[in-house]
């Protein structure tokens, strides 16, 4: 989809137009089907403001929520770990992705939660809202990133029992939404100093986030224990540990054009006559934690 | 050379920068730095980074021949013709960016959610004539 002869720019750059005035057929929008004028209502904020006409809308005063400041570090952290000073993209191939998105639950549900933070079991009612996600962006791995206050010291382990479960609101009981399906599974980590634990639910949100749902409903019971399954210690006592509710970390392929496509740059730069050209491996992490993750359970099993 | 005699009397170092201009001819096509804070344009409230961006830009004339120099096609060289013997009115080459580098930006959403994307095509990093 991906084309780089100038006059398919000419044409795309056509569609940078602001779209107050789709309603004139002077402007090429207005031929365009209602779906991709839908499409560029939901173009990148970025290249939303550099397609508007005169400074005038450079300062637009678009209302924005604030976003959760320990959701913000973790993501000035990722930005850290995937671009250069200058901001360019590092050209370490293992990941594939070219869009990372964030979301945290919305505000309403939140005080649903009511005496969260006591005793050790935490059950959460989360609803997400990916409106932002547009059909361009595939979606490759999503993970629920706690981030948790604990007084237990750093190096200590700590295995968590999950129970995740999807709910659903058809129309017969709007008031109780009925549980679609759900997954139990545990998990176990040693405490570090940057307090975060990411929960793998890219085989359990796939389905829903392919068939286009933007509305994710679901309930999150997690008890923390301390100590190690697998050394038959005893799990001793819960811990006190004050989770926040998690956030939602989608990775994504933009396939759109305005996007960085990692692969046809590389094989630019290698493009060589009768040169093999590599495809990434399928099982290939898209964010190129399994590679870390083998490094580092290879280390963890020295450990 | 008609009146080889009458050479600049110069100093050695001088004589270096003058015979440079025939090895390097001056404005010619060629990438300029420009680099801009997304502060300037009062999108740092929710372009969080990077908080400098350096698009640079290409400036310059196009030679009359343009050669390997640039990498241009030989289309570049007929329109310089059709300019100069056919019609005026045919602009000439224009010195145009031939390469980018993407550039990664992280910002806020309008709904509070947080995005890092990696965008095609924001840095110039090489010129051509065409």
């Amino acid at each position: 989809p991906h084309s780089r002869g100038r006059v398919a720019s000419e044409e795309t750059s056509g569609l940078l137009v602001a779209p107050e005035d789709t309603s004139s057929e002077l402007n090429p929008l207005w031929w365009l089907p209602k779906g991709v004028r839908r499409g560029y209502a939901l173009l990148p904020p970025l290249l939303k403001v550099l397609s508007e006409r005169g400074p005038q809308h450079w300062d637009s005063e678009v209302p924005r929520l604030q976003p959760d400041s320990r959701a913000l570090r973790y993501m000035k952290r990722l930005y850290k770990m995937s671009a250069t000073k200058e901001g360019i993209p590092k050209a370490n191939k293992s990941h594939l992705y070219n869009t990372v998105r964030l979301f945290t639950p919305c505000s309403e549900c939140k005080h649903r939660h009511g005496d969260l933070g006591k005793g050790d079991i935490h059950s959460v009612d989360l609803l997400f809202n990916l409106d932002r996600v547009t059909a361009l962006e595939h979606l490759l791995k999503s993970v629920l990133l706690y981030s948790f206050d604990t007084s237990v010291p750093i190096s200590s382990s700590i295995t968590c029992m999950c129970h995740l479960s999807i709910k659903e609101h058809d129309f017969s009981s709007p008031v109780c939404p009925s549980v679609s399906h759900s997954v139990a599974f545990s998990l176990h980590f040693q405490v570090r100093k940057r307090k975060w634990v990411e929960i793998d639910v890219t085989s359990f949100l796939q389905p829903l986030i392919a068939t286009n749902r933007r509305d994710i409903h679901m309930a999150v019971n997690v008890t923390c224990l301390m100590g190690e399954p697998q050394r038959n210690t005893d799990l001793e006592s819960p811990i006190n540990m004050a989770l926040v509710p998690p956030s939602l970390l989608l990775y994504l392929n933009d396939t759109s054009e305005q996007a960085y496509h990692r692969w046809n740059s590389l094989r630019h730069r290698r493009k060589g006559p009768g040169r093999p050209r590599q495809r990434p491996a399928p099982l290939l992490d898209p964010t190129g934690d399994k590679e870390n993750s083998q490094g580092t359970r290879a280390s963890r099993r020295r450990r | 050379d008609e009146n080889p005699k009458e050479a600049p009397a110069t100093t050695p170092y001088n004589l270096s920068q003058y015979f440079k201009q025939f090895l390097f001819p001056q404005n010619e096509c060629e990438l300029h730095n420009f680099r801009l804070s997304f502060s300037q344009l009062k999108w740092d409230r929710w372009i969080i980074a990077p908080h400098r961006y350096s698009p640079q830009y290409c400036k310059g004339d196009c030679p009359r021949v343009v050669g390997h120099r640039y990498g241009s096609a030989v289309h570049t060289m007929v329109q310089n013709i059709i300019y100069e013997k056919l019609d005026s009115s045919v602009p000439k080459p224009s010195c145009v960016p031939a390469e980018y580098s993407p550039l990664s930006v992280l910002t806020i959403e309008p709904d509070g959610s947080i995005v890092y994307k990696e965008y095609e095509d924001m840095i110039a990093t090489k010129c051509t004539c065409r």
